[in-house]
């Protein structure tokens, strides 16, 4: 089972678009795949329809150690379940637990899950105790970035922070790779930005780069990832080309 | 003396170009601005071409009390001055001073300014104490959305915190203006996030709409705002549009 957390402190460079269409796309090659949501802004967890004031279980209660894991997923189909998130994840209250505190609440929760080819973790846009959670419950790491002019700026702090998490505490957490998000070929700018980024982080920069494609932001207020929403636009293929190349499948499968 | 606070816990929804060219278009308009950067990833500092790295003085010093406002500010033009921010804002250092603590940092340090007509603030994307510090010290709040589908998402909580504040410490404290930005005119999802938006704010929602340019986007890599980097581009028409909006002045000023 490969665990991998989508991650970046800054906002918006496209983590929750990665998570979920990365996640569907797993999916769609045949693989058991769980998404979890550890964002109080719940946007993940919208983009699959769910509506997280309606729910009783979530992955606060995950958290507060309160609930197990088969309590809280919510299945969206065969082969895609969802850990939901909840506003009530920005109170501050969920790091408090034992557990929680220490970085193990996740680890603890969700280690013994069985089923699952692929565990996605949808994060926050901090570096705060919930995302430690993460890192040490993970072991793989996908950095999605905006190839604009602040892409690099403040990855030192993320990157010190996954180093202090793996030599400390989870020797196996590596970055898998760096998926180059809202990639506007047209500019100039973003050329020089993914050079950069390739400059800084070389053979992890994914070959696929998720195109600005409107399709993306469209499908979450329809709930449901752009695979179903609209398959053959360049959102969908694009994050079936991650999908291929985080399998190590072919460009062709 | 008008004081701003430009904010939103959303991340990557347009904070920072707002401050930096309204900042740009208002001293183009002959008004003096100070603009103060409250950010850890240090945006606004960089995109007016200041490098963090090499500052003594920042305001993280006027955070702790080590320093007052005269000792930080940097000149970047006679009508546009600069308090910077450092990365070390992100280590949760800052806020422990008695003043920071009760949020009384930046009010501390900067009522008794003089010498200029606006002071506007560049928020972080969280509800933390920083942006508490800043809500207790400015009159006015910009909230610049993203008109897509998560824009609304959030924004109870961030109208709790205004609210809170305005009650218990700050009178004053009111939204001034709802800023859509990165609007893409073209598609149906930027026109209905934009009457949902308009829904919940009414009146507050400027008539000026900042349009997706990816001038914006360059010009912080040229350490310059938009309005000198290329004033004739949609970037630059927009966010003087705004600045005429703010200061009340008629469409063709
Ligand atoms: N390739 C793309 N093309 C067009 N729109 C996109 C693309 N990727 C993401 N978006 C849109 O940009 C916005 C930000 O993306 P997203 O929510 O995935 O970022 P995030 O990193 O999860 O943000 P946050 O830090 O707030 O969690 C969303 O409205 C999303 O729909
Ligand atoms: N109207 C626009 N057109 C094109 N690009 C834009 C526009 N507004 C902002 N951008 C770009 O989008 C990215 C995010 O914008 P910005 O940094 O202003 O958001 P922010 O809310 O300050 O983000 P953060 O929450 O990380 O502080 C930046 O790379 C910026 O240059
Ligand atoms: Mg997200
Ligand atoms: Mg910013």
């Amino acid at each position: 089972m490969r665990t991998i957390a989508v991650t970046n402190q800054k906002g918006g460079v496209g983590k929750t678009t990665t998570a979920v269409n990365l996640a569907a796309s797993l999916a769609h090659f045949g693989r058991r795949v769980l998404i979890v949501d550890c964002d109080a802004q719940t946007n993940a967890t919208l983009s699959f329809g769910i509506n997280p004031a309606k729910l009783d279980a979530t992955v606060y209660d995950i958290f507060t150690g309160e609930a197990s894991a088969p309590e809280v997923i919510v299945r969206y189909s065969d082969r895609l379940h969802v850990i939901p998130a909840t506003p009530d994840l920005a109170g501050g209250e969920a790091e408090k637990s034992p557990a929680a505190s220490r970085g193990q609440a996740l680890k603890q929760a969700l280690s013994g899950l069985t089923g699952y080819d692929f565990v996605l973790v949808d994060c926050p846009p901090t570096l705060g105790l919930i995302n430690v959670n993460v890192l040490v419950y993970v072991e793989e790491i996908i950095i999605p970035m905006q190839c604009q002019f602040f892409a690099l700026q403040g990855i030192s702090l993320l990157l010190k922070t996954i180093d202090l998490v793996q030599k400390r505490v989870n020797p196996r957490l590596k970055i898998t790779g760096v998926l180059p998000c809202m990639f506007d070929g047209r500019t100039t700018l973003s050329k020089e930005v993914l050079e950069e980024i390739k400059g800084h982080f070389g053979e992890k920069v994914y070959r696929t780069r998720i195109r600005s494609n409107v399709r993306l932001a469209e499908a979450p207020s329809f709930g449901k990832p752009v695979l179903e929403y609209d398959p053959n636009c360049n959102g969908a293929l694009d994050y079936l080309s991650l999908a291929r190349e985080v399998l190590g499948l072919a460009e062709d499968a």
